[in-house]
């Protein structure tokens, strides 16, 4: 999955006569295409290595499902029952993405905005915590699935025979001297020496975001032994922001176009 | 003016007999034999060329195609103006200048997906329904 390849993907047409566009050609044909986009301008985004990123190599990964499917309902290729994806993803997208994926009008995944980890002291747990901008989402596009994505790596042989309890909050209230308010989203037992993808149901609490950004506080996620011990993310095999850029954590939100019209005032 | 446009026709007719003996048989107005019609032509949208392979990331370009081509009145074999351009016509005969124009536009059109960043670097899977021409006609 870390290679990054667009070998097939819209390629130049064979049969196609290219010519180079003139300088007001090409310009026209930007804004034609930008205007069809439904995008006021070009976006110029801060691309490191952005595109090597876990998030745009799973976006890439749905768009090739999308792209074959799309590109058999054209050639009027034989249906492929609904269950079964055109292609077996690799293990990025899972079955139920793929489903989220045939009903979905857009899909967006949100850049990991912060990453602190709190030292371990008796008072507070060691926990680990994230963010995400969901301001900018187009409007009258509401969630109809929202995922947190981990990847965990195997861990060194401290831990090697254990089990893990992880456990994924939603932050409801800051305090300044004292633990956030929290509220469990999910607690799952985990093999020490599991390694792969970690997804996280987070609709509720994406929608809750997108209705109200005042709440958006982020997640905290903290992981412990068997024996109750606390441990940091980092030990417990949970990759942050120096970790491999294709296994970065991030946020990924499937939309619909919200049926719900407001009535305008008569 | 119908009538002048015949006159004008004889004249052109007596310029090149050839084709006329021929016998041309029935005038077709739509003329679409002399001019090229109204027709789908191929266009291959490059975003790399566009210079935008920065931002999106899928596809690289896209067989966009436009629709370009004589139409006029009345339609011929691409008949598919609506009921109430077709009565427009029989009402403005009087005034034949008025007559709405034809022109030639996209009757199907597909949808492909596109794959790109925004300005915070977020990652958008989009839809869009009408970004290529499958066939064109006269409206």
């Amino acid at each position: 999955g870390s290679h990054y390849s667009l070998e097939g993907i819209g390629e130049g047409q064979p049969g196609f006569v290219h010519r180079r566009l003139r300088t007001h050609e090409k310009r026209e044909m930007q804004k034609e295409i930008l205007s069809v986009l439904g995008l006021p301008h070009r976006p110029r985004p801060h691309l490191s290595h952005g595109k090597y990123n876990s998030a745009p190599l799973f976006m890439l990964d749905l768009y090739k499902t999308l792209s074959s499917e799309e590109k058999s309902q054209v050639e009027g290729a034989l249906e492929r029952p609904q269950s079964v994806p055109a292609t077996r993803s690799p293990p990025l997208a899972t079955y139920q993405e793929t489903a989220f994926l045939n009903d979905a009008d857009m899909v967006m995944s949100f850049v990991n905005l912060v990453e602190y980890d709190r030292e371990l002291s008796p008072q507070r747990r060691h926990h680990k915590e994230f963010k995400f901008n969901l301001s900018q989402i187009p409007e009258g596009e509401a969630i109809t699935a929202a995922e947190f994505r981990l990847y965990k790596e195997c861990v060194s042989q401290a831990f090697r025979n254990d089990t893990f309890m992880l456990k994924v909050y939603q932050v409801v209230k800051e305090q300044p001297d004292r633990e956030a308010d929290l509220f469990l989203l999910e607690s799952r037992r985990l093999w020490a020496s599991e390694e792969g993808w970690l997804e996280f149901d987070i609709t509720a609490t994406s929608n809750l975001w997108v209705m109200s950004p005042v709440h958006n506080l982020g997640l905290q996620v903290s992981v412990e032994t068997s024996s109750g011990q606390t441990i940091s993310c980092k030990d417990a095999g949970l990759v942050g922001r120096d970790g491999a850029l294709e296994k970065q954590p991030f946020m990924v939100a499937f939309f619909k176009v919200s049926e719900v019209h407001i009535r305008s005032v008569r | 003016s119908a009538g002048g446009k015949r006159r004008h026709q004889n004249r052109n007719r007596s310029t090149q007999p050839q084709e006329a003996s021929r016998g041309s048989g029935q005038t077709d107005y739509n003329s679409s034999n002399q001019k090229t019609a109204c027709k789908r032509h191929e266009l291959y949208v490059s975003f790399r060329e566009l210079g935008w392979q920065d931002w999106i990331i899928a596809p690289e370009g896209y067989a966009a195609n436009y629709c370009d081509g004589e139409c006029s009145f009345p339609l011929n074999g691409h008949m598919n103006a609506t009921n109430h351009a077709i009565v427009q016509t029989l009402v403005h005969l009087m005034n034949p200048e008025n007559v709405p124009k034809p022109c030639c536009a996209p009757t199907k059109l597909h949808a492909i997906s596109v794959l790109f960043f925004d300005d915070n670097s977020n990652v958008i899977l989009k839809k869009y329904k009408n970004m290529v021409v499958r066939a064109c006609g006269c409206h």
